[in-house]
Formats: structure tokens, sequence, C-alpha cells
């Protein structure tokens, strides 16, 4: 479902280079639920921007479902985003003008719903995170925590192929992060959508059906 | 050292009240690592802001080294704040137009230090959490956890007599997280430095020497 064969990515930066994912082979087949660990600056978040289509790789090919997209122009690229991808961000990156409940119903406004559908399927996901209480906050009326949430709900509710998830239980207690966790698991299963995590937490590692390590921008094999 | 009786903080939301810290009594004692657990959206980052001087409480008292702070205007906090305490924000709050160097210079600016041995005591923080060769680097170059990284250095580097560290390892790794705690532990037995953490890392609760739970903005028992 995504075949990386030799992906790389340099960050040029005046004098220096930096190659920030050097060589990668991974393919992920349907249905995984994979983890992506490794230590801070490994290049977890590059690897999986890559993977999600978001960066453009120095060199190496990436294919989606059997369509080399290295060469795709920044339109179709973001077709292939909104078709079959969801994405949560290191960073939450939610629209600080916006409430929770319109963040994460920004990410339906493209597909053909109606409000009342779309109304339902927005409050669903805010309860699957337990944030239906705050869905008229906006961000900076969140905790860390729950703004985390809030871009994990947003990612969940256009139930896409592919989740890209970026260290999505960073900032959630063992007992959230739990939580949340469950919900994935289940998707994972009952809508067999593909997650790629990246992550610090054992928690995400124990129930990832593979863990893959990153050092330096390379995998690794486990043992190291 | 800090004395908090009955702090309380509200947030007016329209129509809604968020009672986001209920009526708090803690004392802090010098040379203290303590933290502050409990689930998302429980009050931690907002008693750490009200121990801070960052957020002014909606009641109660405060006091710093036995003075009361509740009644200070906005510049005499800032004073406060400048003169006993470093921080390290949920989301770093690093200025985006500055080098990790410069970030960590920042909070130098004030003091009269030369221009050497400011630099001096820049490198030596950055060489503390292992971002010696990223000093030149902004943070939108840098993966989260060196930001988070960048943060650490910047509280670290004044010396202060209180450090105010919300979730400094929610990004980091094992192996990085542990050696920011030994860094973090080394200052409070050589420098008697306080540390008060709020933290959902196992790591940081078993090395602190108190650790204070919270539950919808209230102190709770170890037990629950
Ligand atoms: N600026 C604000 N305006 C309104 N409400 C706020 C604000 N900041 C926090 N809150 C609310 O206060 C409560 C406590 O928030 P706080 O950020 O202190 O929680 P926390 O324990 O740090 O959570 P987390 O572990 O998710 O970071 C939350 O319910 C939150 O919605
Ligand atoms: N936009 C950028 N410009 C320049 N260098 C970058 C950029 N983004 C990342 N890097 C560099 O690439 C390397 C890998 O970064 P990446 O964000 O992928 O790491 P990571 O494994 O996600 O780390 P963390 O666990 O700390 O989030 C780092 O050394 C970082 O400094
Ligand atoms: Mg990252
Ligand atoms: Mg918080």
């Amino acid at each position: 479902i995504i075949e990386a064969r030799n992906l790389a990515k340099d960050y040029n930066l005046g004098k220096t280079v930096i190659h920030a994912v050097k060589g990668v082979d991974l393919r992920i087949e349907p249905e995984e639920f994979i983890a992506l660990a490794g230590p801070s600056g490994s290049g977890k978040t590059t690897l999986l921007n890559l993977l999600g289509c978001i960066e453009v790789p120095s060199s190496g090919t990436l294919q989606m479902d059997g369509r080399e997209v290295t060469r795709l122009s920044a339109d179709q690229l973001a077709d292939i985003r909104h078709d079959k991808l969801g994405f949560v961000f290191q960073t939450f990156n939610l629209i600080p003008v916006l409430t929770a409940f319109e963040n994460v119903e920004y990410a339906l406004l493209k597909r053909r719903l109606s409000p009342k559908e779309r109304r339902d399927r927005v409050m669903d996901a805010l309860e699957e995170v337990g944030l239906v209480e705050h869905a008229r906050h906006r961000p900076e009326e969140l905790s860390g925590g729950q703004r985390q949430r809030v871009a994990i709900a947003r990612a969940l509710v256009r139930q896409p192929e592919i989740i890209l998830a970026d260290e999505p239980t960073a900032n959630l207690d063992h007992l959230t992060g739990g939580k949340v966790l469950e919900i994935m698991k289940r998707i994972n299963e009952e809508r067999k959508t593909v997650f790629i995590f990246s992550t610090h937490d054992p928690k995400i590692m124990e129930i990832a059906g593979r863990v893959v390590y990153l050092r330096d921008g390379e995998i690794v094999p486990a043992g190291d």
C-alpha cells in the first residue's frame, strides 16, 4: 500500500547539509499498525512527512497504492492527502480562531455531507476523545492534552485509508493515552485503516504490529 | 519558599466558567524536586502558571520567599520571574527568528555578563542538552525534541532559584529524557535549585522527592 525505496531527505542550511533521512527502504502492507521509534532527531517526523506526501524527497521513490508520487505536482499531492490520508502533527497545527468543533469539522468540508451528517460525525469524533464539553472552546482555552486530542479527532473523522500520527500521546496522561490507542486499534481492526506512528510511547510500541527503529536517518535492526 | 493557600483560577468563557484550579493549598520547601501529576485537563499547567506568577489567581494567596505576590503589579511580577524563576513551557515558546543559541542567550541579556562569559554559559547549557551542533539552527529547522531541549537549556542557563517545567520530556525518547532528568537532578543537588514539574512521565515521578496528584483542579490523595 506504501512502498518507499531508497527514500532520502536532505535539508540545506547555508553551509551545512542535514541528511535527515538517508536511503530508507520500507514497505507498508494493508491493515498495518506500525510504530517508528528512535532517538530525538533521528528522522521520525521527516520520514512520516515523506510517507504522508507532505515533504518531497531529495531522492528515492515512493509508491502509494502502486502509483509513483515523487514526480507529482503540488495539487496532485494535495488530492492524494485529502483522499487517502489523515495526519496528527507533533505540534497539533490547530487553527487558533476556530473552536474544537470547527477544527474537526474543517476536515470534512470538502466531502459531500449534509450539515446534519457532518455535525453528527464531528460530535462522534469529539466524544471518542472525551471532548464533547469542550466543543465550543478554541485551542488557547484548552490544555495541551486537549489540543492534542482535537488533532486526533480531526484525523479520525475523515475515515482515511492511512493515518500518520506523530507522537499522538506525547501530551496525554497514561489513562487518556491508553484510551486513544484503544480507539485507534479498534478503527484499525474494524475499518482496516493503516496506522503509522512516530512515537516514544512504549504503550504504542507494545500494541504495534511492527516497530521500525530509526537512528541518524536510517533504519536499524531492533537489536541496537 | 512557595506557599499557596486556597489558590484558585477560573476562566470565564462567555456563558460558562471553567474552574481550572479550585482552592489548592501547597507548600514548597527549599531544594524540593516535586512532580504534579494528573489526567489531561486536570489543572497542572494552570497551577504551574499560578506558582510561576505567569497567571494571576482568581482567589487565594501566594507567597514567594515570604512575600505576598497576589496583589503585585505586572512589572513587579515580571521582576520576580526574571530574578527567581526559570520556565519550560508545554509548548516550548521559542522565538522563531532566533537560532537555538540566540534563544538561550536571550534569557541572559538582562544579566551583567561580558559577551564571552555569556557565550560560554550558553554553550555549556547547549552541551548539557546535546545541541551544540545545532546552535545555529532556528526552531523550524529542529525536531520536536530538539526544540524542547532548547527550551530546557534556556530555563537552566539563568540558574534561577526555582525552575517550573511543564512536561519537559513529553517529546523526548526514553534515553534523551533520562539524560535531561539527570542534569536537572544534579542541578537540584549541587545548586539547591527547586524543580516543580507538571508531567505524565513515570521517570520524573520516580525520581521526584514528592508527587502531588491533581484531579479536576484539586489536589487528591495519592491513593486515588
Ligand atoms: N486560557 C484558558 N481559557 C479557558 N480555559 C482554560 C484555559 N487554559 C486552560 N483552560 C481549561 O482549564 C482546565 C485545566 O487546564 P490545564 O491546561 O491546566 O490542564 P493540564 O492538567 O495541564 O492538562 P494537560 O495534561 O492536557 O496539559 C482545562 O479544562 C482547560 O480547558
Ligand atoms: N525543516 C528543517 N530544516 C532543517 N533541518 C531539519 C528540518 N526538519 C528537521 N530537520 C533536522 O532533521 C533531523 C531529523 O528531524 P526529525 O524532526 O525528523 O526528527 P525526529 O526523529 O522526529 O525527532 P523528535 O523525536 O525530537 O521529534 C534533525 O537533526 C533536525 O535538526
Ligand atoms: Mg519528531
Ligand atoms: Mg498542561
